[in-house]
């Protein structure tokens, strides 16, 4: 099954 | 932070819609509006609400402040309204509590509450402005019932956008399953009319579950807006009034 990333891998922590 | 939304009943929606996602939350409040961004426990999905002042009125709010409330007692006194009450929202400097006026527009009832409010230190992301691949609006019911049917089958669904159509596919133990959706217009309900915006052909994978989640917000909005961009989150988006937003984003599954 496909890997579920999370969204710090898109966003950035501000 | 004084704030008067017409219907008592848009802010219930929105606390009923994303309860289940995110529990303590900041309302960020500035003159542009209020504000909402928190993730789910695990990461994988945001939440982002703005209510823009000129979504209420009147509007007022002359210090930045961030009201800490925990979602289940706003949802306990929001119940507490009937569904065509006013609200006014209401906070000092520095406050302790925030306060709920909902007032009857047809009789001279007015219940007064406030609510404790926390401090709440919540990590906040920055979302770049992205140009999407592909944008697609449809009827929120549809989308919906896509996501549930779907989840009867699998845990996820994969979203496929071409210039063909927008097709939703799903392979699970029982078996598969697919709804194709192409570009749809019409005039007498425009609300029924599936819009497909491609620059480029898009497939990415996504939990049902947090989609079907999503879709508590269904009733908020006739139509719902699908932003895809290969390798990126998701973006689902309802709009409100005065371009006023609830907007989901969801990580993609990767790989194998």
């Amino acid at each position: 099954a496909p890997f579920q990333k999370d969204l710090y891998n898109f966003f950035i922590k501000s | 932070l004084e704030a008067r939304l017409e219907q008592a009943n848009l802010l219930k929606k929105v606390v009923d819609a994303i309860k289940d996602l995110v529990q303590d939350c900041n309302f960020d409040c500035n003159d542009s509006g209020i504000a909402l961004q928190a993730m789910d426990n695990s990461h994988v999905a945001l939440v982002s609400m703005m209510l823009k002042s000129e979504s209420f009125s009147p509007f007022r709010c002359d210090r930045n402040i961030a009201l800490g409330i925990n979602l289940t007692s706003l949802q306990k006194v929001l119940r507490c309204a009937n569904s065509e009450d006013i609200l006014t929202l209401k906070a000092e400097d520095a406050p302790d509590v925030v306060n709920l006026v909902f007032e009857s527009a047809d009789s001279d009832r007015l219940s007064e509450y406030d609510i404790k409010l926390m401090d709440i230190d919540q990590e906040h992301l920055g979302i770049p402005e992205t140009e999407y691949a592909a944008n697609i609006s449809m009827p929120s019911a549809e989308f919906q019932k896509i996501c549930r049917d779907l989840m009867a089958l699998s845990e996820s669904v994969a979203i496929e956008c071409t210039k063909e159509g927008v097709k939703f596919s799903c392979n699970g133990d029982i078996g598969s399953g697919s709804v194709t959706l192409r570009s749809h217009t019409n005039v007498d309900k425009p609300e029924n009319n599936v819009e497909i915006d491609l620059t480029e052909p898009v497939a990415l994978t996504f939990s049902l579950k947090y989609l079907v989640n999503f879709c508590k917000a269904s009733g908020l909005s006739g139509q719902v807006k699908l932003c895809l961009s290969n390798e990126v989150p998701l973006l689902v988006e309802y709009g409100l009034a005065s371009n006023s937003y609830l907007r989901f984003y969801l990580a993609p599954k990767i790989g194998d």
